[in-house]
């Protein structure tokens, strides 16, 4: 397997087909493995291949669109497996395509998901019968091992791509490099559910402390990477690991950029938004002013009996 | 063992559809426990309509009074506030969708539905009503979801309502107490009528082990787009329209203070409900909220430019 | 640009200024 892909396609993976992989897998094992109190009641055991039925392997569709040589991957679906032709269930892949492009009609698919630690060479069967579909199909694999020691995502993009290995031709799984991409209504309902938060207001208070948390920790993640940059570069002057040339052009390059917006219509259009959210803010205290001086008169004039 | 949700058991689910404990209690089903991946999709599908309301159906069980919607999927069908069931013009994809999933291993029946209110908050207006009363004659246990997707933008947080309806003519014993929330002018009226025809349900949420592992990992990707979101782009128009709502409301509430001899003031004693609240002070609430949303904004804005923007070389 | 949202904070402050008439002719 070639270590990456030198197709230049950017790859954008959305939040809700990681969570649609996640729960496809999780569904699939508990069925295969029932809590205790179930499997007890009805007097199943786990039987023999208990390896399978702890990492069973999914399947599915993933969907999205393609825009030059952008790749989006927005949603995905479950695919049947058919284990005699060692393909997915071509049937019922095409139903469901029907399916989803009626609510989803500029979706087209884009490849299919599967689990496991790493791709297998009976993967790319399913990967060439998708190839009249999509001339290049994307394989994106979820490893679903938990484990706490890692810090990246365990899910990996594979194209595939022709070489010449023993002077055959054959196609091979590369790896591909992605983003994750998120819309601000996706992006706000990942984090309410990865932090559980309430859906009802909450006091200001509340609602300007979980505003705040949510920036200051993205900004202290900002900080980490910043810092470990930093003695990375500390280091390469001192002479502890060899210059990287890239690395410093990539840092000196990002620096540049920095102030990030300097412009005259930048700082009109801030301008105006700023004086804009300090009138409302000023409206908002003289609405609140009228209401307690209009409760305060109705008193006066209750206590005083006076009539309007 | 927190996995363990995720596990269909379809004679304990039949037992329970045979048992009919709603039958006799119109407020049995009082929680929701809603998946991360039917959480996710809900809001994705509500946003992708834009101004228009879309629906879709929820996929799930039932766990004592507690409906649990495991997974959502959408419908092709829109503007479901023009008439009652909507849902009917897609009965064939309905049918044809879950016979798909059943056999792809989703093995959860329908319990229920969602919309969304682009906007104008979550609660039922008349033709949900209808809708929700037809389908809790039909195809109970049946659960109705609204979102608004608009407001979620705006407010950072998901705005999400579950709702039952009563069944006609039956009067709650209690009042339901629910959270305040603003409703434009123009739906004030269809908001009042039906409010007491259903009730709101708690909303938690649940997410499998994988789940909460994958999230935590996606944060180290995610947080550059908390980062570079701000929730003033994209819902200007939604701002605007929620100001000139408030000025009409002023409006109404000016001209009943011209009318009225105390300034709509019930005193404290025979203040019984929130609704007894002098309409100035719910404009007050309204304007608060909206300034709250947008000085969140302007602080994040403002954070970040101090960041990006003050570096000088 | 923010033409609609200008036109309702004006609306808004119109409406204040109105409301606040309102109200001191109450006190009287």
């Amino acid at each position: 397997m070639a270590p990456s892909s030198s197709s230049g396609l950017t790859f954008k993976l959305h939040p809700l087909v990681i969570v649609n992989i996640s729960d496809h897998y999780t569904r699939v094992k508990t069925q295969l493995n029932p809590p205790p109190s179930v499997a007890a009641a009805s007097g199943n055991g786990h039987g023999g291949d208990v390896a399978f039925q702890q990492n069973p392997r999914v399947y599915g569709c993933v969907i999205g669109v393609q825009r030059g040589r952008t790749v989006e991957i927005f949603n995905s679906f479950e695919l049947l497996y058919d284990p005699i032709t060692d393909i997915l269930d071509r049937s019922f892949l095409e139903k469901k395509q029907e399916l989803y492009k009626k609510v989803f009609p500029h979706f087209y698919i884009l490849g299919w998901y599967s689990t496991g630690s790493d791709a297998q060479e009976s993967d790319m069967h399913i990967h060439k019968a998708l190839m009249d579909i999509n001339e290049s199909p994307v394989y994106v694999l979820l490893n679903p091992s938990i484990n706490h020691a890692q810090k990246d995502l365990p899910v990996t993009i594979y194209e595939s791509e022709l070489h010449v290995i023993d002077g055959v031709p054959q196609l091979i799984f590369v790896h591909a490099s992605y983003t994750i991409e998120t819309v601000e209504a996706e992006r706000i309902s990942v984090d309410h559910v990865a932090h559980l938060k309430p859906s009802d207001g909450g006091s200001a208070a509340t609602q300007l402390a979980a505003h705040l948390t949510g920036i200051h920790s993205a900004i202290k993640m900002l900080n980490s990477r910043i810092r470990v940059l930093y003695q990375y570069l500390v280091a390469m002057q001192k002479g502890d690991i060899p210059c990287e040339n890239s690395l410093l052009r990539q840092v000196s390059s990002l620096l540049r950029r920095l102030p990030a917006i300097e412009s005259e219509r930048f700082q009109d259009d801030f301008l105006m938004e700023y004086n804009d959210k300090l009138l409302i803010t000023y409206l908002a205290m003289f609405t609140n002013c009228s209401s307690t001086m209009n409760e305060l008169v109705d008193k006066f004039n209750t206590a005083y009996d006076r009539h309007t | 063992a927190s996995d363990g949700i995720f596990y269909y058991d379809d004679v304990a689910q039949a037992k329970f559809q045979q048992e009919k404990p709603w039958a006799n209690d119109p407020h049995y089903f009082k929680r929701v426990k809603i998946s991360a991946l039917a959480l996710l999709k809900m809001v994705v599908h509500a946003r992708s309509g834009g101004t228009i309301e879309v629906m879709g159906l929820m996929q799930g069980k039932t766990d004592g009074d507690s409906i649990i919607v495991m997974d959502a999927f959408a419908l092709p069908v829109e503007g479901t506030e023009t008439r009652v069931n909507a849902q009917a013009d897609a009965y064939e994809y309905m049918v044809e969708y879950s016979q798909t999933n059943k056999l792809a291993g989703r093995l959860e029946n329908v319990v229920g539905w969602y919309h969304s209110h682009p906007g104008y908050g979550c609660w039922l207006s008349g033709i949900d009503v209808s809708t929700q009363m037809l389908n809790q004659q039909f195809q109970e246990p049946f659960l109705a979801v609204v979102i608004d997707p608009t407001r979620t933008v705006s407010a950072g947080k998901v705005e999400i309502g579950a709702f039952r309806t009563y069944p006609e003519g039956y009067k709650p014993p209690d009042e339901p107490v629910s959270e305040y929330q603003t409703i434009p002018l123009n739906k004030i009226e269809d908001f009042g009528v039906h409010c007491k025809q259903y009730y709101a349900l708690d909303i938690t949420y649940f997410k499998s082990s994988l789940d909460s592992h994958l999230l935590d990992l996606l944060w180290n990707k995610y947080w550059v787009n908390t980062l570079s979101s701000s929730p003033l782009l994209g819902n200007g128009d939604y701002v605007a329209g929620q100001i000139s709502d408030l000025a009409e409301k002023l409006e109404q509430a000016e001209n009943q203070l011209a009318h009225s001899r105390i300034g709509g003031i019930v005193p404290a004693t025979l203040q019984k409900k929130k609704e007894d609240e002098p309409q100035l002070a719910k404009i007050t609430r309204d304007s608060a909220k909206i300034t709250v949303e947008q000085v969140h904004g302007l602080m994040s804005q403002v954070i970040k430019d101090i960041l990006f923007n003050s570096v000088r070389q | 640009k923010g033409m609609k949202k200008h036109t309702a904070i004006d609306k808004w402050n119109t409406q204040l200024k109105s409301l606040s008439q309102s109200i001191s002719n109450r006190v009287c």
